[in-house]
């Protein structure tokens, strides 16, 4: 996966 | 990370201060809502699973564990502590919070990212978070005098939420392909929520009189 499909904020 | 968003962090984790301050130094909770501590508490435990799947950096792990723990301890510390647990007010603070879980738990099954279990439990987590300030926010209007570390508390958590807003909106216009409806829409629910309280707090500030709300 890409990184942006990750929860990046909190 | 843009400013905005580190600033949300920070006025987020200045608010958990704030409170746990209150709770170590003062040793009181009065005004502040046991129900919405709850709420946050699970909140931050559905949200924060994948922090046992996936990386993203340092930073975003200690921030994570620094809400789950804090939520946890202070929901701890209103229920269990001995000092602490008696200046709760217990009688003021009846809003049926439990009620506000199941359709948000419905309307994660039914809007999602991914249907997965993290992802359901990760909408879930917004939608309560979008709602879990009502219980304190009732608590405050009920509670004619307000504290100053109460009325910060509250000022901190809107500060937050509406600087992630300006976050959403630097990202947009920043990253490509930086689409986030869920976040989005319930993020602005949550700060639309704050806004009513806000211009009661700023109204008082601003003619030096303690903070009343209105029946």
């Amino acid at each position: 996966r890409d990184i942006d499909e990750f929860h990046d904020e909190l | 990370m843009n400013i905005f968003r580190l600033a949300g962090d920070m006025t987020h984790l200045f608010s958990v201060l704030v409170l746990l301050l209150k709770i170590h130094t003062i040793k009181s909770c009065a005004g502040i809502s046991l129900k919405t501590q709850e709420l946050y508490a699970i909140v931050f435990t559905t949200r924060y699973l994948d922090l046992f799947t996936t990386y993203i950096s340092l930073y975003n792990t200690i921030m994570k564990l620094i809400f789950l723990g804090s939520s946890i301890s202070i929901v701890w510390y209103m229920r269990h502590h001995k000092v602490v647990r008696r200046s709760y007010d217990k009688d003021q603070d009846t809003f049926r919070h439990y009620l506000l879980m199941l359709p948000c738990l419905l309307l994660a099954l039914l809007i999602n990212e991914k249907f997965t279990f993290l992802e359901v439990m990760w909408a879930f987590s917004l939608y309560l978070e979008a709602v879990a300030i009502l219980p304190q926010l009732v608590l405050l209007q009920r509670t004619r005098n307000i504290d100053n570390l109460t009325g910060q508390y509250v000022l901190l958590l809107g500060a937050y939420r509406a600087l992630y807003v300006l976050n959403w909106i630097y990202r947009y216009f920043t990253e490509e392909n930086y689409v986030h409806w869920i976040t989005w829409v319930s993020g602005i629910v949550q700060t639309l929520l704050y806004a009513d309280f806000f211009y009661y707090y700023f109204q008082s500030w601003k003619n030096n009189v303690k903070l009343q709300l209105p029946a």
